[in-house]
């Protein structure tokens, strides 16, 4: 996080707010609801408590702009600069500006305003641009599931520097993005996608292409603005090219890049029965065309043509792949099953039906 | 005569990466063009300060990757200097 420039910051904690204008695109009780979600996201966080006045002057004044609004910053039409804020101050000073040409949504089409206005008003609290690619205070737009949306540490960081503590008995605390040479790093699923690696965790996917050196980190949001985070569990079929994604008792099909229409469908429909609640991990084994699914010490075989569970099962993890313990994450490549649990990984070769190797977690990333 | 697409887009990416810079890294308008300097390319200076920021490898060209954050509709606020 960064704090702007001679640390400027409101003596009060408390302020007052007000919305001069509204945009035609969304329903005036939409823009509020985004507006005081935005304000609650710094409020949550520290003693900072806001206000929403009418009538007369205000602390943070919000309204949409129309390209030269004489500040000195004129706005550019759609897309490229979303909108603008001003350190704390007088008269301008915390206002923000949102660039009317934008096309503002509640949800993940166009741009969602709550995001855009969270992040403005980090401006207005004090804070600059973080380098941080997950924080809020990060200058490109990414979007967030609004009801999925927490304020990572980073921000919480920064802000508490500058305000302090929330007063609430347990200190919130914010998701912190994953660093690919980290050893602690441990990992929701992993997939191959058309020759790629996918690495889930949490919001993110960490990219590995055999071709490039670095690992590319993105919001899971970016590629799948509907896909949820924390995706649990995740395989490729290489013959259908397509890639499916478990969450809870839930998974979507991936085609190609896009998602199917019609998912996410319940993973009973794929033979498990009620009592299974969630797949920790999965991998299709392209030799024999089934699909071993493993869910705390068992797994299950899944016949991709027969379109059905194999009978017999489910297995106990053990008996069959030896001591791996519970998969976090599974995939193979080059006829090898890498099984992941916690920062252990295995490479199993199912030929010989034995563990090979044993490596970190974070081996795939050139550290 | 027509510009050539190659030199038509050069000059688009040019102008893309100056405005960005202008807008967002501190680069000072430069009032005269046609006057040679010498010493630090102030444009190449600040690409290496951008692309340092958004952790891309710093090469002080337009790159690829560095034109592809350069496109991303963004916070209007500079990322450095007030």
């Amino acid at each position: 996080y960064v704090f702007t420039t001679g640390n400027p910051k409101w003596k009060r904690n408390h302020l007052t707010y007000r919305i001069l204008n509204y945009t035609p695109k969304m329903r005036q009780a939409d823009v509020e609801k985004a507006i005081q979600k935005a304000l609650s996201v710094w409020s949550n966080v520290t003693p900072l408590r806001f206000e929403k006045v009418d009538n007369k002057e205000a602390d943070i004044m919000i309204s949409f702009a129309y390209r030269d609004h004489y500040d000195n910053s004129p706005f550019d039409g759609p897309n490229g600069q979303l909108a603008h804020a001003f350190q704390p101050g007088e008269g301008i000073g915390g206002d923000v500006h949102l660039d009317e040409e934008e096309a503002w949504s509640k949800d993940g089409r166009g741009y969602n305003l709550f995001i855009v206005v969270a992040h403005e008003l980090g401006h207005s609290l004090g804070l600059s641009h973080s380098n941080d690619p997950g924080a809020l205070m990060y200058p490109t737009y990414s979007y967030t599931d609004p009801k999925e949306f927490l304020l990572p540490q980073d921000d919480i960081d920064g802000i508490q520097a500058i305000y302090g503590q929330s007063s609430a008995a347990v200190q919130p605390t914010g998701p912190v993005t994953p660093q690919a040479c980290d050893p602690n790093l441990t990992f929701d699923a992993i997939a191959t996608l058309r020759g790629e690696i996918i690495f889930f965790k949490g919001r993110y996917m960490l990219r590995k292409h055999p071709a490039r050196a670095e690992t590319e980190l993105n919001f899971i949001s970016l590629f799948w603005p509907k896909l949820p985070s924390g995706i649990q569990a995740a395989y490729e079929n290489v013959e259908n090219d397509e890639v499916l994604l478990f969450k809870e008792d839930k998974y979507w099909v991936l085609r190609g890049y896009d998602i199917a229409p019609g998912y996410p469908k319940p993973i009973y429909r794929l033979g498990f029965p009620k009592t299974v609640k969630r797949v920790n991990a999965a991998y299709n084994d392209e030799t024999t065309g089934k699909t071993y699914f493993f869910i705390a010490d068992r797994y299950w075989r899944y016949d991709e043509n027969k379109k059905s569970m194999d009978h017999g099962y489910p297995r106990k993890i053990v008996s069959d792949f030896g001591k791996i313990g519970r998969v976090d994450a599974v995939f193979q490549k080059d006829g090898y099953v890498y099984f992941f649990h916690r920062t252990t990984q295995f490479q199993y070769d199912p030929r010989a039906k034995q563990i090979v190797r044993q490596m970190k977690s974070i081996s795939w990333f050139n550290c | 005569f027509p510009v050539a697409p190659e030199a038509e887009n050069e000059r688009k990416t040019l102008q893309l990466v100056e405005s960005y810079l202008q807008n967002f890294y501190d680069l000072q308008k430069d009032h005269h063009p046609h006057l040679r300097t010498t010493g630090e390319n102030p444009l190449a200076e600040k690409l290496k300060e951008m692309q340092e920021f958004f952790g891309l490898e710093v090469t002080g060209k337009p790159d690829l990757d560095t034109l592809e954050i350069m496109k991303k509709p963004r916070c209007g606020v500079p990322d450095v200097g007030q």
